[in-house]
């Protein structure tokens, strides 16, 4: 019987040659969320430790979440996040947020500080901003150049970009 | 998509999971990640499960709380997880679509995807942390 583990994933999708190029920062990444949350486990609990490991990854700016978060058809960053404590089976969760890049601890907020299970888009906003979160930063120019790629690769290959879009991800699958 | 499960000194299980979502998704578009039973389950007792892929087809299959329904059934955790990603993979006849990670109420870790990328990792109290980036590692 183990006890303090924790295990984490920072996304799954097709293959990429940059993948192996940004293996050293990926790692990198990876390790401190390990130690994030294990620090968190050491002197909390699991839920302080999801999130802590979580947390770590979104201000990393490595990983799909977060600052390094993808681009919607629109250009921005619009974030979803969950936590869930089995002791209780106590749950919070955000969606399409735009106010601040720590999507995970606002989501135990909503678990902790509303009689709510989810808050989403302009409510999830607001919540942030009433409890003082950090403000997103600007996309960094790597994710605005990978943006302006692939919709213009999308519009080469034709697609109504308001309609079937599942049509585009199977193109690109990227996570 | 990023996501975290963890089994504390107490027994507690927890999981979460946090994304920005698929490239040009329409505004207002809401994968798995924030639903329970989808992208996400804890339960003490049973299982913590935190998901990533195509959101649609994680959100359609509840991947999360058929992972746990298994475990509750008796199945070992590392099956639950296989199961339920070849589930996925034949039912939309896809791949790259899912990866999976879990922990159950002793500790056993299961890890599985139908992916070449699944960047993941673990540790464990007096334990070396552990990481991976593609499918096959």
């Amino acid at each position: 019987m183990l006890r303090e583990v924790l295990v984490i994933h920072g996304g799954a999708g097709r293959f990429r040659p940059s993948i192996l190029e940004e293996r050293v920062a990926i790692e990198e990444a990876l390790r401190s969320a390990l130690y994030d949350g294990m620090s968190a486990l050491s002197s909390g609990n699991a839920l302080d430790a999801v999130e802590a490991a979580v947390k770590s990854m979104e201000g990393s700016g490595v990983f799909n979440a977060g600052k390094g978060a993808s681009l919607n058809l629109l250009g921005e960053q619009a974030l979803d996040a969950s936590v869930m404590f089995g002791r209780d089976l106590s749950f919070g969760a955000v969606a399409s947020l735009k106010y601040t890049w720590n999507a995970v601890s606002l989501a135990r907020k909503v678990m902790e500080r509303t009689d709510h299970v989810f808050l989403v888009g302009y409510g999830a906003d607001k919540l942030a901003e009433a409890l003082g979160f950090e403000r997103t930063p600007p996309p960094p120019p790597r994710l605005l150049e990978r943006y302006r790629e692939l919709l213009e690769k999308a519009r080469s290959l034709g697609y109504d970009l308001w309609k079937r879009n599942f049509e585009i991800a199977r193109l690109f699958l990227p996570d | 998509t990023v996501g975290a499960v963890a089994l504390d000194r107490d027994g507690n299980l927890a999981a979460a999971t946090s994304t920005g979502g698929l490239w040009l998704k329409l505004p207002g578009r809401v994968g798995d990640t924030p639903l329970p039973g989808a992208g996400v389950y804890a339960e003490n007792g049973v299982v913590a499960v935190s998901a990533t892929g195509i959101g649609e087809l994680i959100a359609r299959y509840l991947a999360a709380a058929r992972v746990a329904f298994k475990v509750k059934s008796g199945v070992s955790v590392e099956q639950a997880v296989r199961d339920v990603v070849h589930e996925v993979t034949r039912l939309f006849s896809e791949e790259n679509t899912i990866g999976l990670i879990a922990l159950d109420a002793a500790g056993n870790i299961g890890i599985h995807s139908n992916c070449e990328v699944f960047l993941r990792g673990y540790t464990f109290k007096g334990g070396e942390p552990r990481v991976a980036l593609l499918g096959s590692e």
